[in-house]
């Protein structure tokens, strides 16, 4: 199996102040395939969380305009993973 | 061939075992390796037992590694298997810790699950055990525990990374440890579990908002614990009880121990805050190493004054 690659894969930081913002991440999960870093999973989620999740690249998007759409305070942590996994190794051998 | 094993480096599961075995030959006065068990996929589960060999000590069961992706996790392990031989005999503390006590440590629990990490899947979380009716793989070993095992419906799907899997202790690594623990239940005194990320020193319950009898002396153990820590970078860690510092969580590794009857139970969840999250550089290794070693001796001589 070859292994899996993260191109342009992003991690949002989204900020949930209220019931609806909560609401919004957990119906965008109904549709959209999301990899909770923090908390582990959505039904962890509460108002006043701060939440990082992976997505795809292809996701991305619909995802960006949702959370301004409803004005959900974000940003991106990373914005390309596999650039960011690659990127961990920065200590050349001894 | 497997590469050179690197304290500043994340180390595959290889690099990993010839390195158990170095460590063997170097102190072979000071380290013991037992295999508790074995995975899924037949990998073996080792034990490092560091400390005098005679007689029966005070012990401090620590574990690494139970999420797969979580590196920094095991890094730490191997470093403070490292830095207690290094420093007995040249280091005050260490060397009466290690006097006196044993620690048990298992530098990878998710052996299965690490290997995926590193060989198909950066990301991957739980183990890899296949499961009945499903195509989804893994149990999240971290909900595999028998505590509060079904109390939460959220884990109950082969397909979600927090999996609790068939029944409580369904997998072998789970098993493994349990079992170990159970058989040295009279000379462990504390355990320490060690997850990545957001910089915090956990306490329990998770399972239920109620406090343990001993909250406010783990509370204030966690307190210095996270103090000493900061002193060297002046990292900022947040501690507390799970359920209200972050969230509730059921069939946990430290809930399950707290209420087998060791009662000091703690867990650490290593850098960063979100920064790079599962994919700390390997820069950061050491320091993270160097300040959580800091936190772990102030608990180990705490245990070590105040158990009995």
């Amino acid at each position: 199996i070859a292994p899996v690659h993260f191109d342009r894969e992003k991690v949002f930081r989204v900020k949930l102040q209220n019931e609806k913002h909560a609401s919004v991440l957990k119906n965008l999960t109904q549709s959209i395939e999301l990899d909770f870093w923090y908390p582990d999973a959505i039904h962890d989620i509460a108002v006043n969380m701060t939440v990082d999740f992976r997505v795809s690249e292809k996701e991305s998007q619909t995802i960006q305009s949702t959370l301004e759409q409803h004005k959900i305070h974000y940003e991106i942590l990373i914005h390309d993973l596999q650039e960011e996994i690659e990127k961990q190794f920065d200590v050349k051998d001894e | 061939i497997a590469g050179r094993h690197s304290y500043a480096k994340y180390n595959d599961w290889d690099k990993i075992v010839s390195w158990t075995e170095k460590m063997l030959e170097k102190h072979p006065e000071m380290v013991s390796r037992i295999k508790i068990g074995s995975t899924v996929e037949d990998n073996p589960l080792y034990v490092l037992k560091i400390g005098k060999k005679d007689g029966e000590r005070k012990a401090i069961f620590m574990d690494c590694g139970i999420h797969a992706r979580e590196w920094i996790s095991p890094a730490f392990c191997q470093w403070f298997v490292y830095q207690a031989t290094k420093s007995y005999g040249k280091n005050k503390i260490m060397t009466k810790l290690l006097d006196r006590m044993n620690f048990y440590v298992l530098p990878v629990f998710n052996v299965d699950g690490y290997i995926w990490s590193w060989t198909q899947d950066r990301m991957w979380r739980k183990n890899r055990s296949r499961n009945q009716n499903s195509t989804c793989i893994g149990t999240d070993l971290n909900r595999n525990f028998d505590v509060s095992w079904d109390s939460s419906p959220n884990t109950n799907k082969p397909c979600l990374n927090v999996y609790r899997g068939p029944a409580p202790e369904s997998e072998k690594e789970t098993k493994a440890v349990t079992n170990f623990i159970r058989s040295h239940l009279n000379s462990i005194k504390a355990y320490i579990t060690f997850h990545s990320y957001s910089q915090m020193l956990l306490i329990p319950y998770g399972y239920t908002f109620k406090l343990p009898p001993n909250h406010q002396d783990l509370l204030k153990v966690a307190r210095i614990a996270t103090d000493a820590l900061s002193t060297r970078y002046e990292t900022r860690y947040i501690y507390g009880p799970i359920a209200s510092t972050i969230y509730k969580t059921s069939g946990s590794s430290l809930d399950w121990v707290y209420d087998l009857g060791i009662k000091h139970t703690f867990a650490f969840e290593l850098r960063d805050k979100g920064k790079s999250g599962f994919l700390l550089p390997e820069s950061r290794i050491k320091p993270t190493c160097k300040e959580t070693m800091l936190s772990v001796k102030f608990i180990a001589k705490y245990i070590l004054k105040n158990t009995s």
